[in-house]
């Protein structure tokens, strides 16, 4: 229910891949997502999967669903999307 | 670039593998790149290397090639890999660019510019928009040029401000590169000459300081009374001799206070008061009210005159001491004040290499116990390919726009130092990011440590020194270190958990006597924090690895200014029967303590010698 301005970017990092062979990236992802927030509304809020070298994904969260993904035994960290510059 | 390839022993000259560097790949995360420019033509090149799992997916308007194999783009606002900035196409040119005869910036810094490794081929991955470059692109950049096979990956980016490494994508990505392989380059920030204020602090990355190398540009100033300056700035224009009557910025305003018309601030200077004339401004970003208020010309103050800036029209920069001079002129000579402003010209600096003020210093504010930045290398006044459409100078009004373009910063620095480590790649295709930085850092030569305003850092500005990638190809001993000897090193100062938030496996930390101490890790540089006003005595434990001739023997010798310490090696020989053997020894530096100031610190060298080789490292005891 939160509104889109509640919302911010955090990076959800899992870590290294699993050796599993089967293991599907973005259902994963989208899975951990729904523990949090209505299914049929996980895709609109992840922004981004990492899914090649390490597991991870970003998503547009409120500050309890940061805290829910958190809390999580399989989330390693949860940290807000930050800007860089060039230097 | 033209000029610090050669200055750093790279030249045309130099003894290249060239079918192993045409097999190496340089990932640029970075602005993008501009896939047409003369620095990323194919002409010569063949097929990707076989090893290559990347793609082309530069969007709209994109196309790969043989030289530029890969590009991908990571935002929502921009539809393409193409580099609307230019900072992306200067870096990746920098470290990989081809060959190209004959460029210049309107006729300065003129030469034939090469990247480190121009044999090798480039994968740009594009994470920033005008907005800036957000860390989950920056995560995702990562996440691909690892898959994609890179061999070296350079990111000129960062922040002002410390991230702890749980927090910071560029440390945690860097660590699944290192794991497979990858070694990262990554800029220091350009917050100096302020002490701890160093960006990358990662032990797994290879963090580059900013120094100056032999070719500097000026440009003069004569003023009415004879007297010639030498500014400090990129001035292209000619104004044919002429002399044109100056006047102070507080002297062209009546709307303003006195302190915003001196430094011309936005819309205090009147254009009947400056026009034909040369205005001379307290702040250098009063540039742009000078060229929009009709002014002839301007004469600007900055903080620090090592750096050579590209002004949008006829102008100079001086530093406090220079500027105070014109300023003194302009006061007693009431109306007749002339100033004529010189082209830009380039003059050899004998001075160099000098680290640059704005290059970020430490010590470490998250590990002090590693020395970052770990390098220098070149990154002022760095002539390489930009973007066409680009704007050369954060001007609006500046309408110039150029092939290749002068830069200067960490990020310039930054595709030097990852340039070098791909050279040394090329010899060393199966050595670890380890063994590479190591190669990179122990062989790099001494900085001009000279007692500057902003030099007083020392190691804590330039680290190691700087880059020698000749002499890196055959450093005689590496230390080396693996994913296991860095996560024994967070479990010293983080939690299990806390480690594992970096590693993103199930390592675990020890517990109990075996543990050892920040000292033990296998850093190519030694470093340990004591409590002021308190006698030492540290021990550091390291294990080199002979990476040269099967049979050698090493003697340990250290260079020490200070009588502050008392440095001993044991064993002070190391003889090594094969190649790849490892040897161990121990360092203790006792002293009687060190003040209580801020950044006090004491510094040596280790050097191992076999006659042939010279291993170096830096010794620095701080009290933090």
């Amino acid at each position: 229910e939160a509104i889109d301005e509640e919302r911010k970017v955090h990076i959800v990092y899992l870590g290294s891949l699993p050796d599993n062979k089967v293991y599907s990236p973005m259902s994963h992802h989208l899975g951990l997502l729904e523990k949090v927030v209505e299914s049929n509304f996980a895709a609109k809020i992840l922004t981004r999967s990492y899914k090649r070298s390490f597991s991870g994904f970003a998503a547009k969260l409120t500050d309890q669903e940061k805290e829910r993904l958190a809390n999580m035994k399989e989330v390693v960290s949860v940290f807000p999307n930050r800007l860089l510059q060039p230097q | 670039t033209t000029r610090s390839w050669d200055f750093v022993g790279l030249n045309g000259k130099t003894k290249r593998n060239r079918s192993v560097e045409s097999d190496t790949i340089i990932g640029v995360i970075d602005t993008g790149i501009w896939p047409e420019s003369e620095s990323f033509k194919d002409h010569g090149f063949g097929p990707p290397p076989k090893k290559w799992k990347g793609a082309c997916e530069g969007g709209k308007n994109f196309t790969c090639n043989k030289k530029l194999i890969g590009a991908r783009f990571y935002g929502s606002l921009y539809d393409s890999a193409r580099d609307d900035e230019g900072h992306g196409t200067h870096t990746a040119s920098t470290a990989a660019g081809n060959t190209v005869n004959d460029v210049s910036f309107y006729g300065l810094a003129q030469g034939t510019a090469r990247g480190g490794v121009p044999s090798a081929r480039i994968a740009a991955y594009k994470v920033c928009g005008i907005e800036g470059c957000p860390t989950d692109a920056i995560l995702a950049a990562f996440d691909d040029a690892i898959a994609d096979g890179v061999d070296i990956i350079t990111i000129s980016l960062g922040s002002p401000d410390v991230a702890l490494l749980q927090n910071d994508p560029i440390a945690i990505g860097a660590f699944h590169a290192m794991t497979k392989g990858i070694l990262t380059s990554n800029s220091a920030g350009n917050s100096g000459p302020t002490a701890s204020k160093v960006a990358s602090v990662a032990p797994w990355i290879l963090t580059a300081a900013a120094s100056s190398s032999d070719r500097r540009i000026i440009d003069k100033v004569i003023l009415g009374n004879g007297k010639t300056l030498v500014g400090a700035s990129v001035n292209t224009f000619r104004l044919n001799g002429t002399s044109f009557p100056l006047i102070y910025g507080k002297d062209a305003s009546r709307q303003c206070s006195e302190i915003a018309a001196a430094s011309c601030q936005d819309g205090c200077l009147e254009s009947g008061l400056v026009k034909g004339k040369v205005v001379l401004c307290d702040l250098a970003y009063g540039v742009d009210e000078a060229y929009r208020s009709g002014a002839v010309g301007s004469i600007l103050k900055v903080d620090w005159d090592d750096d050579s800036q590209i002004l949008p029209f006829p102008a100079t920069t001086f530093s406090d001491k220079k500027f105070n001079v014109i300023k003194s002129y302009y006061k007693n000579s009431t109306k007749d004040a002339q100033v004529n402003l010189q082209r830009s010209e380039v003059e050899r600096d004998a001075a160099a290499p000098l680290v640059a003020s704005f290059s970020s210093r430490g010590p470490n504010s998250i590990l002090p116990e590693i020395i970052k930045p770990d390098i220098s290398a070149p990154g002022i006044t760095i002539l390489a390919a930009f973007s066409p459409t680009a704007s050369i100078t954060e001007s609006s009004d500046d309408t110039r726009h150029v092939n290749y373009n002068i830069l200067s910063g960490t990020s310039m620095a930054c595709p030097h130092v990852a340039g070098a480590a791909a050279y040394v790649k090329t010899f060393h295709p199966d050595w670890s990011p380890a063994a590479i930085k190591s190669s990179l850092m122990t062989t790099a030569s001494p900085m001009n440590a000279a007692q500057t305003s902003y030099n007083a850092a020392g190691e804590f500005a330039y680290g190691s020194g700087h880059i020698n990638p000749v002499q890196a190809i055959d450093p005689g001993l590496v230390y080396e270190a693996f994913k296991q000897d860095y996560i024994n090193l967070l479990c010293l100062v983080l939690n299990q958990t806390d480690v594992r938030l970096i590693s993103g496996d199930n390592s675990t930390c020890s517990t109990g006597s075996d543990k050892g101490s920040l000292q033990d890790h296998n850093y190519p540089s030694l470093a340990a924090v004591v409590a002021p006003n308190k006698s030492f005595s540290v021990k550091f434990h390291r294990t080199v690895k002979n990476v040269g001739p099967a049979n050698s023997t090493y003697n340990a010798k250290i260079l020490a200014n200070s009588t502050q310490v008392d440095i001993k090696v044991e064993p002070e020989v190391l003889s090594f029967k094969s190649l790849n053997e490892e040897k161990t020894f121990t360092l203790t530096a006792v002293g009687k303590g060190l003040s209580n100031e801020q950044h006090s610190h004491v510094t040596a060298l280790l050097v191992w010698s076999d006659g042939i080789h010279s291993v170096r490292s830096p010794i620095v005891i701080h009290n933090n």
